[in-house]
């Protein structure tokens, strides 16, 4: 499986609508301190399905809201696509496109669609599941956290080895 | 299963001392199990000792050691099993000229299996992505992307 | 004492936000006292808001940005009560050139006062340097001190 | 007060004896990785009197003495000497300098000596008081740790300001 399209809109700094298109290999993201690189990091997390708002940086999973700037007023809502080549479970050998979405609302939850049908948290995590990408712990290298893999305890740092086993 | 544990295990070790010899130009490194009577349970200890050197605590290696002894180990794991993508927020902030060059390479040999998205500031790094995207605060607060040719990367690191 | 403190404190805090602004060009940044009738123990919280930007945690600032904001709030220390010597080891690996360049200013505006050590791999740092220290192993895992010009640091970073 | 100059022999990667001279203003210290940079900041600190192995990287204060390579054998004994220039208590307005030193053999104490002679941890830690060096917290700031004057809890970071205070 490999990724396609991230768009954002209205996801932290991400106030207008953008989109990034993935080719294989490997894409680098550059750019001045602060313009937003490691919330393209973000993104991609939430959008499958972060439940931890300090997995990123927030203190509230709100806080992944545009917060507007001097010029422009907070947004209500945030919302990430993130467009997947899959294998198509109807046809062996063939893939087929598929589409997550997560948009929260500042005082609501999150909601998840899959190829524009609202589902539930579990419906992206099992879809996930099946792609051998699930909540791989390694597939995220957060800014200055390369070292944990180091400093982990031996036990946790089995887990590492375990989602690959 | 313990099999399958064991089987990733002594695969993941291997790959790990194989990449970590290429990127260090030597030395050595390795994984063990701390009760190999347990092998459902028990902990996982790192050794790495860079070429010419003594072994001795992880934590007496240098920043950019450390972090070219992770890297080693991830691509190890990933070696065994790709993840479809991968994620690397400034991993290469710590390393030397040369190191980032290595780093680079690392990443190169291993995007056939795996979609890397590389965050960096480094130039080596830039050179061998296949797209490289700006990102810009033109309106400020308010980021934009911009697909970019190397030259131009080059002005907005 | 309390006076003291407060004394410290104010002193403090308007430089920090002066230091920030001017390294950031705009934006503010400033202290708080968790308790202000507890002058002796109460907590002392940070606020920093990168030009046109709002307000939010520390937390979802950048890589860059933490660090810049963590620099100019020790320099604003710095200001009202300067360190004899001060060791920085690696502080500007996570900054982009231009900040790079902003920090080593920064340095060479207080060096009169404080005698700095900066360990960097950085460029527009090593050209602000009074003195240049390259650090070698020509003998694997044996370090060997070698004073250097800049053109011959650019080989050894 | 000022630094004059740090000598190092058998600390850490520092087997041969090697002497950094200090310029007032700013010193640049540069190298690739692993070759020894972060190893003069822990021998700085470490003749001033530090006195946990964490803060030196090490498990154990024995792990500042030279360990050996594939070629060389491990030394019995790391020493460090700062040379120091201070205001002189006989003399108003004058300096003079004075060494500081620090010796460790494997298997026994650490030995402290001002200008030759013998002396305790807590006579180093009375000289440097006197200078406002003392254990400023905000003389070192280590690789990878420059985020903690921001992450530490608020009363923390009360104390950075109640040294200066
Ligand atoms: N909810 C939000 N609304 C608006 N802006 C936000 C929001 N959350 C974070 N930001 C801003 O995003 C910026 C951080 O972006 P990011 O961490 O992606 O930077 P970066 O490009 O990775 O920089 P660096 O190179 O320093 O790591 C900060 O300035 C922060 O104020
Ligand atoms: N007791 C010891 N004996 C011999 N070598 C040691 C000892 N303690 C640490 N070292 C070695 O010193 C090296 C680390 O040096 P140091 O941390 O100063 O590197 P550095 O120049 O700061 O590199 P970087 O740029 O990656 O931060 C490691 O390779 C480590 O093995
Ligand atoms: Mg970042
Ligand atoms: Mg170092």
């Amino acid at each position: 499986m490999r990724l396609i399209a991230l768009e954002l809109h209205g996801f932290k700094s991400f106030a207008d609508p953008q989109k990034l298109s993935f080719p294989a290999g490997m894409t680098a993201v550059v750019g001045p301190n602060g313009c937003g690189k490691s919330n393209i990091s973000d993104s991609l997390a939430w959008v499958l399905g972060e439940q931890r708002a300090s997995a990123l940086r927030g203190a509230e999973m709100a806080d992944v809201v545009f917060a507007g700037t001097s010029q422009r007023k907070p947004m209500g809502m945030a919302e990430v696509k993130l467009t997947l080549e899959m294998p198509d479970p109807a046809l062996p050998g063939a893939t087929r496109e598929v589409v997550i979405s997560r948009r929260l609302y500042r005082d609501s939850g999150s909601e998840y669609r899959i190829n524009g049908r609202e589902g539930r948290l579990k419906d992206v995590q099992d879809l996930l599941m099946d792609t051998g990408m699930g909540t791989r712990a390694y597939s995220f290298i957060q800014q200055g956290q390369i070292d944990l893999i180091l400093s982990t305890k031996p036990k946790d740092r089995r887990q590492l080895l375990e989602e690959a086993a | 299963s313990e099999e399958r544990f064991k089987e990733a295990f002594d695969f993941i070790n291997a790959r790990f001392t194989e990449v970590f010899r290429e990127v260090f130009g030597g030395g050595t490194a390795h994984l063990t199990l701390q009760d190999p009577k347990d092998l459902l349970e028990c902990g996982i200890e790192i050794t790495a000792q860079p070429p010419g050197k003594s072994a001795k605590a992880l934590t007496l290696l240098s920043g950019g050691e450390k972090a070219l002894t992770a890297i080693s180990l991830l691509f190890a794991i990933f070696h065994f099993k790709p993840s479809p993508f991968c994620v690397l927020d400034e991993v290469d902030a710590p390393l030397d000229e040369a190191n980032v060059g290595r780093f680079a390479a690392m990443v190169q040999k291993m995007k056939e299996s795996t979609q890397f998205i590389v965050i960096t500031h480094q130039k080596p790094t830039m050179v061998a992505a296949d797209t490289l995207y700006g990102v810009t605060q033109e309106e400020r607060g308010i980021s934009r992307l911009v697909s970019v040719q190397l030259r131009d990367a080059e002005q907005l690191v």
